[in-house]
């Protein structure tokens, strides 16, 4: 990922907008801690809608941020993740900080069809992300 | 600042640059999550064809989807029973509880399949393909569901009658031999949607492929004062009937917890 992101920079270095990405925006700092991401999965735009029957898509929610103290107000940690801080403070080249990781899950049910008459309704458990926090 | 650790997925190293991925990657990781739920490709036979919705079989299991799961499901929640809304389908005290504790639902419509050594007789044996069902799932229960019409031209069949389901071991030379499976009654003004018992049976096919010969409905006035009597003649619809109202099979699956793997 390095080799190729130095080799773009040099070939095309305004081929990306930084600004909207929260990584390189220096303005984007509080996007980049531990939060609840969206990355929906549209069956509908996939043109699948023909057997998928429902949902129209997939909210594949991720968890995704630096855990940093203090954390914000609605963000959970465990008591071992605020160790794992203060360790991290400690010895920073060595000890990783908490990584940030679903807290709660839930379940989605998919209703497809199997070929043209027989349909299927799955429960997948623990599939859909409801909060983030530090572990 | 000096680095910190290595970090499995939330160290952002500040001097690399992030890129933000294609609409071809973006493509290409939604049919990885796709493949993870077991959905890589759409379904044999339907290129040219897209399935109907509007099929009993699917529209019953979209009316559980609608009215008994909903959407945003939560573990947590209620169960099914509690927040289910009246659907079209008559959905049992039975049938909600199965549906709670099920974590696969799949129904079979009825086909005019012929089974070499099975004579075929017409609205009266009901054949379903059941070999999608993966043999590693527990089954809960299994029902066949009938549509009874009250709109039937040239009604001779008054009164109450006896539905019997039976399972077709083998029909040889006009001789049959059947297995009783389940019997419910039925009066000539209810409409709606019968359910019977095929737990059994579905469980025997699912073991047992090759001994899949199907249903055989014979129906009866309830008081046996005359002879067996056509399903249509009493407002029984077929599978050459309204789309909407042709007879299918739901069963409900406990999952094993195997994740199945298919190819791509």
């Amino acid at each position: 990922q390095k080799r190729d992101a130095k080799r773009k920079k040099k070939s095309d270095a305004l081929s990306y907008d930084y600004r909207n990405n929260p990584y390189t925006d220096p303005g984007a700092q509080y996007s980049r801690t531990c939060k609840i991401q969206t990355l929906y999965v549209s069956f509908r735009d996939l043109q699948w809608q023909d057997w998928i029957i429902a949902p129209d898509g997939y909210d594949a929610y991720y968890c995704s941020g630096e855990c940093n103290f203090p954390l914000n107000a609605h963000m959970n940690a465990t008591n071992h993740a605020i160790v794992q801080t203060l360790v991290h403070l400690v010895s920073p080249g060595k000890v990783p900080k908490p990584c940030c990781a679903p807290t709660k899950l839930s379940a989605i049910s998919v209703l497809y069809f199997l070929d043209e008459s027989n349909v299927i309704l799955k429960k997948y458990k623990n599939m859909v992300v409801k909060s983030c926090g530090c572990h | 600042e000096r680095m910190s650790g290595l970090y499995v997925d939330n160290g952002f190293d500040q001097t690399v640059v992030h890129r933000v991925v294609s609409q071809r990657e973006k493509r290409e990781v939604e049919h990885e999550i796709l493949n993870l739920l077991g959905l890589p490709d759409r379904p044999r036979n339907t290129i040219n064809r897209p399935p109907q919705v509007k099929r009993s079989a699917p529209k019953f299991l979209l009316d559980i989807y609608k009215n008994a799961l909903g959407e945003g499901e939560d573990e947590d929640e209620k169960p099914v029973m509690h927040r289910h809304k009246a659907g079209e389908f008559d959905l049992s005290g039975q049938d909600l509880r199965a549906i709670d504790q099920s974590d696969v639902i799949m129904t079979f419509a009825a086909h005019n399949h012929h089974v070499p050594g099975v004579r075929h007789e017409r609205g009266k044996r009901l054949w379903f393909d059941v070999s999608d069902i993966p043999p590693e799932e527990y089954m809960i229960g299994a029902e066949l569901r009938l549509y009874h019409s009250t709109h039937v031209k040239n009604r001779k069949n008054h009164g109450s009658h006896t539905i019997t389901a039976y399972r077709v071991l083998n029909i040889e030379n006009g001789t049959r031999e059947l297995q009783y499976v389940d019997a419910i009654n039925v009066t000539s003004s209810k409409e709606g949607w019968l359910t019977l018992n095929i737990s059994k049976a579905l469980d025997h096919w699912v073991n047992n492929p090759d001994g899949n010969r199907g249903l055989y409905l014979s129906v009866h006035p309830a008081d046996r004062s005359a002879h067996e009597v056509r399903p249509e003649d009493i407002g029984i619809v077929g599978f050459r009937g309204d789309p909407d109202k042709q007879p299918f099979i739901v069963g409900y699956f406990k999952s094993s917890g195997v994740r199945e793997s298919k190819v791509r």
